[in-house]
């Protein structure tokens, strides 16, 4: 069986260990293309992390007393699953009716984005995209796009924070990524900080509702 | 001989001498250059250096160290054992060159063919031999390679010293004849007790000759082959013979430079421009990742 | 990590022929 090199946190290990099935890979609509791509959920602590892979030709690996080819370098990192939620609230806010939230995540392409459902304070994370109704005591969701925008606002400020707190290089100058000077961060405009923290934040959002985000 | 060293590690060069007799630091010396191992897929090849003063040139013939392809192991063995007893009069320097070395260095990326580390394998040990004190006038190498060419270059880079580069110089000068002796005695003893750093199970120590024609050896070659690694570094990697086996019984691995190498056909800078529909990589991701080789993993 | 690609996936004899060094 092939065998893959994963860079996880130290936390998710014992995670595997404490329950069978506690980490799973499944398959999930990447929500800036539609495609599928690679996600891990954590069953514990129900959490969301999304799978990017270091791949580079000529490489392989030699584990313990077996030798992998192809030598790709799978990293999980933690991501918001309101992002993927995002991608089936937008689809079905077409119809713009209320809906109940089983009939909105639902993929018979990708049928584990049912998992999205197990995770913890939902309400709390849908409240910042949808409005929601209640009838005898059922909720029902409708896309809004507002509220959506100002969510993915404080997404963009976050991200330039961090932007800066970890010395990325975000100027559009030729430059080398791990080579920067002291006085970097000054000489980087804000605008450029913004610009590149949408440019990320692209990566996890359908382009149209990238063009709204760059307009407002 | 002491052959610690080369046992403790046999990946790489060791030089081993006698302590140099004091009528060789008095006397003007003739010294005679010769190896042993130059041609087996298997072990090392030895360097060897043999010298003493010219008026006791009769004293080495003596000792009967005739063409050294003439005798026997045992022979061989007692002969250097002679040698070494006649301290007073006889001085040697062997240098070793693991199959390790000669394979990377042949392979390197910059080639290092083994004309070129013979012959600098031999200028060094009679560099080795004056550095030490020996008063060298004369020397005699049996030739690798063109004679005209090695005589040329080793005269000129010991112009006080008369060179005489000539095939079949063992069986000429008694003292190239006492230098191949050192040579092939430590050449057996390294392979008769050579340590295989793998760790190999049930190696078989029957390997014949080392040449590569021999059965035994070619048989021992594929019983050692390794998918993954090839052979023990035993084995010189850079032979035909290895090399042929390697490629019918190992797995295929690519570098970097070999695909260049290997003269995948280059791409033509148009289609660099055109749109890749066909080709289409996973989608394209933020320059953030781009620039750290990260893709969306899309499967496992 | 190895700088080379071995083309295929398989046991491998690692610590007996492998000496790791960075």
């Amino acid at each position: 069986a092939p065998q893959h090199v994963f860079l996880l946190p130290e936390y998710l290990k014992d995670a595997s260990e404490k329950m069978k099935g506690g980490l799973m890979f499944v398959k999930l609509a990447n929500p800036c293309s539609g495609e599928g791509a690679i996600y891990l959920f954590n069953m514990n602590l129900q959490q969301l992390f999304e799978i990017k892979v270091f791949k580079e030709k000529y490489h392989s690996w030699f584990i313990n007393q077996s030798v992998q080819s192809g030598g790709l370098l799978h990293f999980a990192t933690p991501m918001d699953p309101l992002f993927l939620l995002l991608h089936y609230l937008i689809k079905a806010g077409k119809e713009g009716k209320y809906q109940p939230l089983d009939q909105v995540v639902v993929d018979d392409v990708f049928p584990n984005c049912i998992l999205l459902l197990k995770l913890p304070d939902l309400e709390k994370l849908l409240h910042h995209v949808t409005e929601e109704k209640e009838i005898n005591n059922k909720k029902y969701y409708r896309y809004s796009r507002e509220k959506t925008l100002r969510w993915l606002e404080k997404k963009v400020n976050q991200t330039v924070v961090s932007l800066k707190a970890n010395n990325v290089i975000v100027g559009a100058r030729v430059q080398s990524a791990t080579f920067f000077s002291g006085d970097q961060a000054s000489s980087d405009k804000e605008e450029d900080y913004v610009r590149y923290a949408h440019g990320l934040i692209s990566d996890y959002i359908p382009k149209e509702l990238s063009d709204e985000l760059s307009t407002y | 001989m002491d052959l610690s060293e080369l046992e403790r590690d046999n990946t790489g060069r060791c030089r081993l001498s006698s302590p140099v007799p004091t009528a060789c630091r008095d006397e003007p010396c003739v010294l005679g250059v010769d190896e042993a191992g130059r041609g087996p897929v298997l072990g090392p090849m030895v360097y060897a250096i043999c010298y003493c003063p010219v008026s006791r040139l009769a004293d080495l013939e003596a000792l009967k160290v005739a063409d050294s392809k003439t005798l026997s192991e045992n022979e061989r063995e007692r002969l250097f054992a002679k040698m070494e007893e006649d301290q007073d009069f006889v001085g040697w320097v062997l240098d070793v060159l693991s199959p390790n070395l000669i394979s990377t260095s042949m392979l390197g990326r910059v080639k290092y063919n083994l004309n070129s580390l013979s012959h600098d394998t031999a200028a060094g040990l009679i560099q080795y031999a004056l550095d030490q004190g020996v008063n060298v006038t004369q020397v005699f190498v049996d030739t690798v390679g063109m004679p005209e060419t090695y005589q040329a270059r080793l005269q000129q880079r010991f112009p006080g010293i008369q060179v005489t580069v000539k095939a079949k110089a063992d069986a000429l000068y008694p003292v190239v004849s006492a230098a191949s002796i050192c040579a092939k005695v430590a050449r057996d003893r390294a392979v008769k007790t050579w340590r295989f750093v793998e760790s190999l199970q049930d190696v078989d120590a029957d390997y014949g000759s080392g040449y590569p024609n021999d059965p035994k050896t070619k048989a021992w070659l594929r019983k050692h082959v390794e998918p993954v690694f090839g052979f023990p570094q035993f084995v010189r990697f850079s032979w035909s013979t290895a090399q042929t086996i390697l490629e019918k019984e190992a797995e295929g691995v690519t570098w970097e430079d070999s695909a260049a190498e290997d003269g995948a056909q280059p791409r033509k800078i148009t289609t660099y421009f055109l749109n890749r529909g066909s080709q289409a990589r996973p989608q394209a991701l933020h320059w953030y990742f781009q620039e750290r080789g990260l893709e969306m993993a899309t499967s496992l | 990590l190895l700088p080379c690609e071995v083309l295929v996936s398989r046991p491998a004899p690692v610590e007996r022929f492998f000496t790791p060094a960075i």
